[in-house]
C-alpha cells in the first residue's frame, strides 16, 4: 500500500463500511453485492485484455461474449433481483456498454409497463434468456426528443390484421439504438399509429428485424451500425430501415390503446402512459449520474493523495497535491455533489417504484409531477456530472489524459446521458411547463402539492390588501 | 417582491429555505415573463419559445432545491458517527452552490452581499475539514479497481509502477522496433 494512502486512511474520522451500507441501503446488500462482485471477479470467464488496447471490431467482439456468458452465470448464480442485476453487469462492464445492454433496461421494462398478460407471456420468457435479443428503437435520424414529430408510420390493415410499418423519408429511419446494428432480433418501434385513416399518435411495436437462427435482416429491413463515435465503441448503436413491412396487429403493445380486429381505436387512460419506460430510465440515469461522478471522484482524489508535486514551504518536501487550497476547491465540491446525486438517485427510484404501483392501480394523480421530477433531476443530475467528471480528469494533470486514468472511458460513456433519453434543455423545459401549470393554479386559488408547495407561499400570491 | 428571510449558514433547515425561495423567486419571474409575453403575442407557443431562457433558469432552481432538501432530509435519519461527516458535505455542497449562483440569490434580497462573503469564507474553511477525510469519502463508494478502471486510482495508490507496467501491455509496444520503420523509413533513410 502506498505510504501516504495509508496515512489518509488512518486519519479518517470515521469507519467508511458505514457509509457504504448507507449507499448499499443496509449491511445485508453491501454484504450481497460484495458477494455478487468477488463471484465475477474469480471468474476465469469475465478476464480479458484491457479494452484500451483493442480495435472496435474487437471490443464488440469481447463485449458480446461477455453479455452472453453473463447471462449463462446469472442464471446459474441465480441472479434476478433488479439491483442484483444492475451490480453484476456495472463490474463486468467497468466504464464500458454492452451490446445486449438495452435487452434488459429498455426491451424488457417496455414489455412488461405496457405489454398485455399475453403478449408477455409469449415475449418476456424468451428475450430473459436472449433467444430473443431486444431493443428499443425510438429516435430518428431526423427526430430525437420530439416525440411527436417522430415519422415512422404503422397502417393497420383490417383485411389481413396486420400493421404496415414504413419508414417514409430518409430522415424517418430509426437511428442510434443500441444493440441495433449487429446485435438486436427484435426491436420495440415506436411509431405514428394510423387505422381507419386517422392517426393516433405515438405507439409501441415488436418488430422483429433478423431472422431466427440465421440472424440475417428480414425482408423489408434494411439495419447496420451507424459508424464511429465519441465513445461507446463496443455499442452497435445502429440504424433501421422498414420498407412497408408487415407485423401481425398482435404485436402491438396493447396494455393501454388497443387497435380492435376491424380498426377501430380504443384510446389509454392516459397518453403518458407510454412514457411510462422514459420515466424509468430517465430516473436510473440520476443514479448513474451519481455513480459516474463518483468513481471520478474516487480515481481523482486518490491520485491527488498520491501525487506529490511542487513545494508549500521552501525546501520542504513536495506536498501531497490534495494539501494545495486549489485543488480542494475542484474536488472537493465535486465530492459534495456525488454524495447529493447518491442520496437523489435512490429516492428516484423508490418514488418511481412507488407511483408505478399506484399507476398499476389506476391513480395516476402523481404522474405528472413523476414525469416533470424525472425529466428536470435527469437533465440536473447529468449536466452537473458531466462538468463535474470532466473537472476531476484536468485535477489529474497530465496523466488525466491517458486511459490509464479511466476518466476518459469514464466521461465518453455517461456524456451522452446529456442527450439521449431527452435533451436537457428539452428536458428542463418540460419540467417548466409542469411548474407554470402549478403556478397558474396557485394562481386561480387552489394550492398544490408535493415538492412544487412551496408555491402556494409565493409573496405575490398572497391576495394583496387592497387600498379601501 | 421582497423575500423574508434570515439565512442561517450553519442549518440544513434555513439553507433549504435559501433554495426554496430562489426557485421560487425564477418560477415567479418566468411566469410573469410568461404572461407579458402571452399578452403581447398571437400564439402562446411562441411566447413560450421567447420566455424559454427564463423557463429553463426557474426548472434548474427548482431542481437543485430539491437536491438541496433530499440531501437535507437525508441527514436527520443518520447515526451520530455519520452526522459530522454527512453535514461537512452537505454544507459544502449547499454553500458552493450558493457561491456559484449568487447573483440568483442576491436578487430579489433573498441573501445579502455580506452573507456571501460569510458563505464564500464557511466554504474555504470546509475544505480543510473536509481534507483529513477525503480519501476515506472515497473508499467509501466501495469500487473496486476493476470497476474503476483506472491505475491513478488504485485502492493500494501503488500509480507509478502499474502505470509503467500498463503502458508496456500496450500493442504498439508488442515488437521493439514496429514493422512501419522498415516499410517507411528504412528505404527513406537508405536513399539519404
Amino acid at each position: 500500500m502506498n505510504p501516504d494512502l495509508r496515512r489518509e486512511r488512518a486519519a479518517a474520522t470515521f469507519d467508511p463500511e458505514l457509509i457504504t451500507h448507507l449507499l448499499d441501503g443496509c449491511p445485508e446488500k453491501t454484504r450481497r453485492r460484495r458477494e455478487i462482485e468477488n463471484m465475477i471477479l474469480n471468474d476465469p470467464d469475465f478476464q480479458h485484455e484491457d479494452y484500451n488496447f483493442l480495435t472496435r471490431s474487437e471490443r464488440y467482439e469481447v463485449a458480446v461474449r461477455k453479455s452472453a456468458s453473463m447471462v449463462k452465470k446469472m442464471r446459474e448464480f441465480g441472479i434476478a433481483d433488479p439491483d442484483e442485476i444492475m451490480w453484476f453487469k456495472k463490474l463486468h462492464l467497468v466504464n464500458f456498454v454492452e451490446p445486449v445492454g438495452l435487452n434488459y433496461s429498455m426491451f424488457i421494462p417496455t414489455l412488461v409497463n405496457q405489454g398485455t398478460t399475453a403478449q408477455q407471456e409469449k415475449w418476456l420468457h424468451p428475450s430473459k434468456g436472449l433467444q430473443i435479443i431486444g431493443t428499443y428503437a425510438q429516435t430518428e435520424m431526423g427526430h430525437g426528443t420530439h416525440l411527436r414529430g417522430l415519422e415512422t408510420t404503422a397502417t393497420y390493415d383490417p383485411r389481413t390484421q396486420e400493421f404496415i410499418m414504413n419508414s417514409p423519408t430518409v430522415t424517418s429511419i430509426k437511428w442510434w439504438p443500441g444493440g441495433l446494428g449487429k446485435t438486436s432480433n427484435h426491436a420495440v418501434v415506436l411509431a405514428q399509429l394510423i387505422t381507419q385513416g386517422k392517426c393516433y399518435g405515438l405507439h409501441a411495436f415488436i418488430v422483429p428485424i433478423r431472422e431466427m437462427g440465421t440472424h440475417k435482416p428480414l425482408p423489408g429491413i434494411t439495419v447496420g451500425d451507424i459508424g464511429p463515435k465519441f465513445g461507446y465503441e463496443e455499442m452497435d448503436n445502429g440504424y433501421l430501415k422498414m420498407d412497408n413491412y408487415r407485423i401481425p396487429r398482435e404485436n402491438m403493445l396493447m396494455k393501454y390503446a388497443q387497435v380492435n380486429p376491424d380498426g377501430t381505436y380504443v384510446k389509454p387512460v392516459s397518453n403518458k402512459l407510454t412514457y411510462g419506460t422514459m420515466v424509468f430510465v430517465r430516473s436510473y440515469l440520476v443514479g448513474e449520474a451519481a455513480r459516474s461522478l463518483s468513481k471520478a471522484c474516487t480515481i481523482a482524489i486518490r491520485y491527488s493523495a498520491v501525487r506529490r508535486q511542487s513545494e508549500i514551504k521552501p525546501g520542504e518536501p513536495e506536498p501531497q497535491v490534495l494539501d494545495f487550497q486549489t485543488q480542494q476547491y475542484k474536488l472537493f465540491p465535486v465530492l459534495a455533489t456525488a454524495y447529493a446525486f447518491q442520496f437523489v438517485g435512490s429516492y428516484m427510484k423508490e418514488t418511481y417504484y412507488r407511483i408505478n404501483d399506484s399507476i398499476g392501480q389506476g391513480d395516476l394523480s402523481e404522474l405528472p409531477e413523476l414525469h416533470a421530477l424525472t425529466a428536470g433531476l435527469k437533465a440536473f443530475t447529468t449536466w452537473t456530472a458531466n462538468t463535474g467528471i470532466e473537472e476531476c480528469r484536468l485535477a489529474c494533470g497530465g496523466h488525466g489524459y491517458s486511459h490509464c486514468s479511466g476518466i476518459p472511458n469514464i466521461y465518453v460513456t455517461f456524456t451522452p446521458a446529456c442527450t439521449f433519453e431527452g435533451e436537457n434543455t428539452v428536458m428542463m423545459l418540460q419540467t417548466a411547463r409542469f411548474l407554470m401549470k402549478s403556478y397558474d393554479q396557485v394562481q386561480s386559488g387552489k394550492l398544490v402539492c408535493g415538492l412544487v408547495s412551496y408555491l402556494n407561499d409565493l409573496p405575490s400570491q398572497r391576495i394583496q390588501p387592497q387600498q379601501v | 417582491a421582497v423575500w423574508p428571510t434570515v439565512m442561517d449558514i450553519n442549518s440544513p433547515d434555513s439553507l433549504t429555505e435559501i433554495y426554496k425561495l430562489r426557485a421560487a423567486r425564477l418560477i415567479d419571474i418566468a411566469a410573469k415573463n410568461l404572461q407579458a409575453e402571452v399578452s403581447h403575442r398571437q400564439s402562446r407557443e411562441e411566447a413560450w419559445n421567447l420566455t424559454s431562457v427564463d423557463l429553463v433558469r426557474a426548472s434548474e432552481a427548482h431542481c437543485h432545491y430539491v437536491v438541496v432538501k433530499l440531501f437535507a432530509d437525508k441527514l436527520k435519519i443518520q447515526e451520530k458517527s455519520l452526522q459530522a461527516v454527512l453535514r461537512n458535505l452537505f454544507f459544502l455542497y449547499s454553500l458552493y452552490g450558493i457561491s456559484q449562483k449568487a447573483g440568483d440569490f442576491l436578487q430579489g434580497n433573498i441573501v445579502t452581499g455580506s452573507q456571501i462573503t460569510q458563505v464564500n469564507q464557511r466554504l474555504l474553511e470546509l475544505l480543510t475539514v473536509i481534507r483529513p477525510n477525503a480519501v476515506a469519502l472515497v473508499d467509501a463508494f466501495d469500487f473496486k479497481d476493476e470497476t474503476l478502471g483506472s491505475v491513478l486510482g488504485r485502492y493500494d495508490g501503488n500509480v507509478y509502477e502499474n502505470l509503467f507496467e500498463w503502458a508496456k501491455k500496450s500493442p504498439l509496444n508488442k515488437t521493439e522496433v514496429h514493422e512501419s520503420y522498415y516499410k517507411h523509413l528504412k528505404p527513406l533513410q537508405s536513399k539519404l
